[in-house]
């Protein structure tokens, strides 16, 4: 179904948005 | 135990409901925090996949003739599009200052709208799923309900034609979603009932052959064939309303278990 992929879509960039904003906080602890 | 009650959806949201309980717990052991990067182009890569969410979403309200997927979505969509406003917002914030907390604060609820929005959308859209495989089930339930007023062989030639696909895809579309469920007990429920309803099938056919039978020959225990006809139909149907009850429920809480 499409809206299964658009779904799959939007958690894969927001995965990799919160990757990229964890890592500056991770490097601090 | 899993959260999410069935694989696609738990595949889908759970790496990610995992990544922003770390990012609250990052932030929130990190305080003051090192500098945020530039966040602009892992939130337009956000928006961009709303922005086909959305459009997808639609279409799929459009073309269906569902009430309550059509009435429940578009909030769903509406969550996911206001989140990505935040992410958005976020991310201008955090250009103007990279330490900015408001900012940060805004990166998190942004974050968890999208995975709450998604999950809303995703569940919504397996209920309406989850409605499909019900109307298959109550159309076996709708020929189960004439077996007692068949009394010729060739009305239940015609009923064996009407009840045979009907129950081929209901069996079909619940050992599918058994197959899909997380919780254990459900798939278990939904496996034993159906294969219940496949073994009481033949059972009931028979019992309907003997009824028209006795009562072509005469009548001699033609009551005692009418109850066990009815019996048989009737257990079916318990079973099948089994299946359904179960096939409706989305939480663990709902079936009184853990």
């Amino acid at each position: 179904e499409m809206i299964l992929e658009a779904a799959k879509s939007i958690i894969t960039a927001t995965s990799a948005l919160v990757r990229a904003a964890s890592a500056a906080q991770r490097e601090l602890i | 135990m899993p959260v999410f009650h069935t694989k696609i959806i738990e595949s889908i949201l759970e790496p990610v409901a995992q990544q922003v309980s770390r990012l609250v717990i990052l932030h929130e052991e990190a305080e003051d925090g090192n500098a945020m990067p530039d966040l602009a182009r892992p939130v337009q890569a956000v928006s961009l996949a709303v922005n086909n969410l959305v459009k997808v979403g639609h279409e799929t309200i459009e073309s269906s003739d569902d009430a309550i997927l059509r009435q429940d979505m578009p909030g769903a969509l509406h969550r996911v599009e206001t989140a990505a406003a935040l992410l958005q917002q976020a991310s201008d914030m955090l250009r103007a200052d990279p330490y900015s907390g408001p900012a940060r604060k805004k990166l998190i609820e942004g974050s968890r709208g999208i995975l709450q929005g998604t999950s809303a959308l995703l569940l919504c859209f397996d209920e309406s799923e989850v409605r499909k495989i019900v109307k298959e089930c109550k159309k076996v339930l709708d020929y189960l309900g004439v077996a007692e007023v068949i009394d010729t062989m060739e009305d239940l030639v015609q009923f064996l034609r009407d009840i045979s696909p009907a129950l081929s895809r209901a069996a079909r579309e619940v050992a599918a979603r058994a197959a899909e469920l997380t919780h254990p007990p459900h798939a278990e429920t939904l496996t034993k009932c159906l294969d219940s309803v496949k073994q009481l099938a033949p059972v009931l056919i028979c019992s309907m052959k003997i009824y028209i039978h006795i009562l072509t020959e005469g009548g001699k225990g033609i009551e005692e064939a009418a109850e066990n006809r009815n019996y048989l139909a009737q257990r079916m149907a318990d079973e099948i309303h089994e299946i359904i009850r179960v096939l409706q429920l989305t939480s663990y809480v709902e079936d009184g278990g853990e």
